[in-house]
């Protein structure tokens, strides 16, 4: 199936 | 310090449903324009927003920035002491180690006044930068008709694939041993009163886990409407929206095969 992908890949974390 | 008075206590509690089984401690950031949480899940995969107006208290006050790293599971337990037409006022002082918080029952027949106290606690939390993105498809649903979607293909599969196309909006979920598709077509003004509308710039395909949709829908108590904003590739918005303020979730798709 398709993995999960996180949000820090799309927003930037500081 | 901080003093917010709520006509209802029902919107918090209806908040607190809302976030926290994906958020257990938060900070709730006051300023002069009202107060906003911002927090991720533990896994990273989805972000609550929620945002009050401080036009939307009946009083509000707060002199300077003011972060309430609240935990929210004691903050339910204090709320579940409310009834649902109880006056709510929050209060905090500058040192932000205790909140407290009023009932004021609205009956005639006594004035019932209730005070409760809960600790604080310091709060270090990631801040992340949602850039401003312009989506390529918005749709816009009756919430309860979200809810149902979802729940239904809950049952069937962990993902649903959602496609927004010329034809309207797709939900299907391929579960092992059934799987099931639900279309919405943009033309849904059949009675004259419009219940929802899809725009589109280009066609759209995302994958989402079905049990953090199910999660959000909790919000379906604070909104009729819901709102869908989706691109190719970027996290879904889910966004409701009410009278006193709004409630954002922000979810990661499913990626590869």
């Amino acid at each position: 199936g398709a993995g999960q992908s996180r949000l820090d890949s799309f927003f930037g974390v500081s | 310090m901080l003093e917010a008075k709520l006509s209802e206590a029902a919107l918090l509690k209806r908040l607190l449903d809302a976030v926290k089984e994906l958020v257990s401690d938060a900070n709730f950031e006051c300023n002069e324009e009202g107060i906003q949480l911002q927090a991720m899940d533990n896994s990273h995969v989805a972000l609550v927003s929620v945002k009050l107006y401080a036009s939307g208290f009946k009083r509000y006050r707060c002199d300077r920035p003011l972060p309430l790293g609240v935990n929210l599971g004691s903050l339910t337990k204090v709320l579940k002491c409310a009834k649902d037409d109880d006056i709510c006022t929050l209060k905090a002082g500058d040192d932000a180690d205790i909140l407290s918080l009023t009932y004021e029952a609205k009956s005639a027949y006594a004035d019932r006044i209730a005070e409760y106290e809960m600790k604080l606690m310091d709060i270090d939390a990631d801040q992340l930068g949602i850039p401003d993105t312009d989506y390529d498809a918005s749709v816009t649903m009756p919430s309860s008709e979200f809810l149902r979607i979802v729940r239904d293909l809950s049952l069937l599969g962990e993902s649903v694939r959602i496609e927004v196309s010329k034809e309207g909006i797709r939900f299907v979920s391929d579960g092992e041993a059934a799987n099931g598709n639900i279309l919405i077509k943009q033309n849904a003004e059949a009675s004259g009163k419009k219940k929802g509308s899809i725009e589109m710039n280009s066609a759209v395909t995302l994958t989402f886990s079905l049990k953090y949709l199910v999660n959000f829908s909790k919000s379906s108590s604070l909104s009729k409407k819901v709102q869908l904003m989706m691109s190719n590739d970027v996290p879904l918005l889910v966004s409701y929206a009410f009278n006193q303020g709004h409630i954002r979730y922000y979810l990661a798709p499913k990626i590869g095969d």
